[in-house]
């Protein structure tokens, strides 16, 4: 359901089969995320979910360090 | 502020973009917020050109993120200019200044993370661009993500950029309604709706907005 859904092939069986023990995995997650939720919010299969934590963080997200300088604002005047 | 606000119905919030396997979230949130405060001074509802940001970023490799207010420079430099003549292809290619620029930003503040000065905020100017923890948003669908919830992720790791577009009250639990690049497919219509008022996930960690 997950690979027509999302339109997913994977390079051989083996990776395959890794992607469905992430897919297993992060199904679990997502239950006990809307279990923590008690009815507010549905969590399940998204276009993500065969990806592991780090490999979502690094195709999706960006660091943005809360310690970083923050600029004051623009120049009154343009290069 | 007002007990409710949503930007979505007055039509100031063009539909959720995709940002692809590009770290590009906070060309989209900044972007995003210049096209809804636009659209709320001028009446006119652009979809602006989020790849017009990354090539003209001076970034060394825009796609591995940035703050937003690196998107509302770019802005300020050289106005933005429509998607379909600067469309988006999830990679960071040469400047093309020959495009027609038809929004531009006058400049852009840091706001309170204070929240109920931020829901004053943005039901009386617009929506504003904030950073936030996603992990959680990986297998989000729909609802609200609650304050439960939230405490499995770190508000002080911001890892992604979104643009609030309003908040409101279901069954006494307050939410902000945040909106998303990753499609419209994506959650609720391309949005998603998260606890107010205990900087879940890091929400109110980083306002930020431009002024057009």
């Amino acid at each position: 359901d997950f690979m027509s859904r999302f339109n997913r092939t994977y390079n051989s069986p083996e990776e395959q089969r890794r992607r469905l023990l992430i897919f297993r995995q992060n199904l679990a997650t997502a239950r006990a995320l809307e279990k923590a939720g008690q009815g507010m919010a549905r969590f399940g299969m998204t276009r993500f979910s065969d990806l592991t934590e780090e490999e979502f963080r690094a195709q999706l997200l960006s660091p943005m360090p809360g310690h970083a300088p923050r600029p004051s604002a623009l120049a009154p005047s343009k290069p | 502020a007002p007990p409710s606000c949503d930007w979505r119905k007055a039509g100031a919030v063009t539909p959720a973009k995709d940002q692809g396997q590009c770290g590009s979230c906070w060309a989209f949130a900044a972007v995003a917020n210049i096209e809804s405060l636009w659209f709320i001074r001028h009446q006119e509802l652009y979809n602006l050109s989020v790849q017009q940001v990354l090539d003209c970023s001076r970034l060394q490799v825009a796609c591995e993120g940035a703050f937003p207010w690196v998107a509302f420079t770019v802005a300020w430099m050289y106005g933005l200019t429509p998607e379909e003549e600067y469309p988006y292809t999830a990679c960071q290619n040469m400047c093309e200044e020959r495009h027609r620029a038809v929004a531009h930003v006058q400049a852009f503040q840091i706001l309170s993370s204070d929240e109920k000065r931020l829901a004053a905020h943005i039901a009386a100017q617009g929506p504003v661009t904030v950073g936030i923890n996603a992990k959680l948003l990986q297998f989000y669908k729909e609802g609200i993500i609650t304050k439960n919830m939230a405490c499995n992720c770190d508000p002080r790791e911001m890892n992604h950029a979104v643009l609030l577009v309003g908040y409101g009250l279901e069954k006494k639990t307050p939410y902000w309604i945040v909106k998303n690049s990753w499609g419209p497919e994506w959650g609720e219509e391309g949005s998603f709706r998260i606890y107010r008022g205990s900087n879940a996930c890091g929400i109110a960690s980083l306002p930020v907005t431009a002024t057009v």
